[in-house]
């Protein structure tokens, strides 16, 4: 299992919407 | 310019040391249900005493073990089966697998009436919520904040055996539960291969997870017997799939929905934020989460592929899918399948080749001494993920090295054993 760690999510912001059954990355969630 | 018509990354070194204090203030959306989010072995963590004890080897050998905790996870799911038919508080024996826990970023939370604020470190690959508890029957490890008492707590409850919420244990954790002789308690035990493990009650309790969101009858593990590497933190809040997670629980509250944003580097912290809505994202790009059939509680995405330098590596599509993908807030190094992983490396390398390498550091095998760059810019070749859904993913600088020392600047990537794994 490939497995994306945390250090590659750094500074994005990572949400997780479990209702629509998807992830979704943003750019300088906390740059 | 340079660097844009290039398709590099310019950055200050700088940018990516951590300082040797605490720049606290969140940044990025803070709203009512947001914690901050902290590193735990940085100058914002008070677990720190301003003296970082633990080495980037020793992150990383951790983040070895829980890399075969997950696999091992998986494998035991598809049926190579070692759970534990009958645990008690006494004996637990050490398993394959390994230590949960040792994801590197905590938030605080308050448990109990009056509320006691714990830091816990905070995990999308795992379900289960567990805090070491009064009076630790058997053994409690050394933490940062006084050990929770529920005697003290004119809220607490443990969960008997015979209620079907007990039965969840087994999924959650991967353990069948036990049952107090004497109580009729309902034992949990989550255990590691490194031997660190919790033992306790399945419990119920208020839970604050900020000063005005309180969650009652919370279900969490009260741990009486609990060793291992858990880093001066009170425990671990889950957030994978299963019912007996913290998402699952606080669904009517926060909707399913959480987001978080781990800083750029050990001196700045993040944020966890609970629920959505409101227009709180912008900008983002979504991928559908999936299923791996091996195990529900992870989630599953799907790697379509990877540019380094803006070019799209050779790799058959089915390296990625064979095996599948998870993301998981506590594994610290992304593990690419080998073949993918020598691939990127040579991409990288080649876009790096103007640096002086350096020793490699633990499972990170390509790296480099910037010493030299210490006050200048420096150039490296971006690293794209394209997830299902077309979801063009671009990793920050930040994203792309490990930066244990400005001689010792890393490549933050590393394969599995094997295509299959």
């Amino acid at each position: 299992v490939t497995i994306f760690g945390n250090v590659q999510q750094r500074t994005l912001e990572v949400v997780y919407d479990l209702g629509s059954g998807k992830i979704g990355f943003g750019a300088g969630g906390c740059q | 310019a340079t660097a844009e018509s290039n398709n590099l990354h310019l950055l200050h070194l700088n940018s990516l040391l951590p300082s040797s204090s605490c720049s606290s203030s969140t940044k990025g959306s803070k709203r009512k249900g947001s914690l901050e989010v902290v590193h735990k072995y940085g100058p914002c963590s008070q677990q720190n005493d301003g003296e970082r004890k633990v080495t980037d080897s020793d992150i990383l050998n951790l983040d070895k073990e829980r890399v075969k905790y997950i696999h091992s996870r998986i494998s035991k799911e598809l049926g190579g089966d070692d759970s534990v038919k009958e645990l008690d508080s006494a004996t637990l024996p050490a398993k394959s697998g390994t230590l949960i826990g040792s994801g590197n970023y905590f938030v605080v939370v308050g448990l109990g009436t009056p509320k006691k604020d714990l830091s816990l470190i905070f995990d999308t690959g795992s379900d289960l919520t567990w805090t070491q508890c009064q009076p630790c029957a058997r053994s409690c490890y050394s933490q940062q904040d006084p050990i929770f008492d529920p005697s003290k707590s004119s809220t607490y409850a443990n969960i008997t055996c015979t209620s079907t919420l007990c039965t969840q244990l087994s999924s959650a954790t991967g353990n069948d539960p036990g049952c107090s002789s004497s109580t009729k308690a309902c034992i949990y035990g989550i255990q590691y291969g490194d031997q660190s493990f919790s033992v306790g009650y399945f419990s119920r309790e208020r839970l604050t997870v900020t000063a005005t969101d309180v969650i009652n009858n919370f279900l969490f593990g009260c741990g009486q017997n609990n060793q291992g590497l858990f880093g001066g933190s009170a425990g671990l809040i889950g957030l994978g799939r299963h019912p007996i997670s913290f998402v699952q629980q606080t669904a009517s509250k926060y909707n399913k929905i959480f987001s978080y944003c781990l800083p750029s580097t050990a001196s700045s912290t993040g944020h966890l934020t609970f629920g959505g809505g409101g227009g709180a994202y912008r900008n983002l790009v979504y991928t559908p989460f999936s299923t791996l059939s091996r195990s529900s509680s992870f989630y599953g995405l799907d790697i379509v592929s990877i540019t380094v330098d803006g070019v799209k590596l050779s790799l058959s599509p089915s390296l990625f899918s064979s095996g599948g993908a998870i993301i998981d807030s506590g594994t610290v190094i992304t593990r690419l399948p080998p073949t993918a992983y020598a691939t990127l490396r040579s991409a990288f390398r080649k876009g790096m080749s103007k640096y002086p390498t350096a020793p490699e550091l633990s499972i990170l095998d390509t790296c480099y001494d910037l010493s030299a760059y210490k006050d200048k810019d420096i150039f490296i070749p971006p690293i794209n993920f394209v997830f299902g859904g077309s979801a063009t993913v671009k990793l920050q600088p930040q994203g792309v090295l490990y930066v244990a020392s400005t001689k010792q600047v890393c490549l933050a990537f590393a394969p599995n054993g094997d295509d299959s794994d």
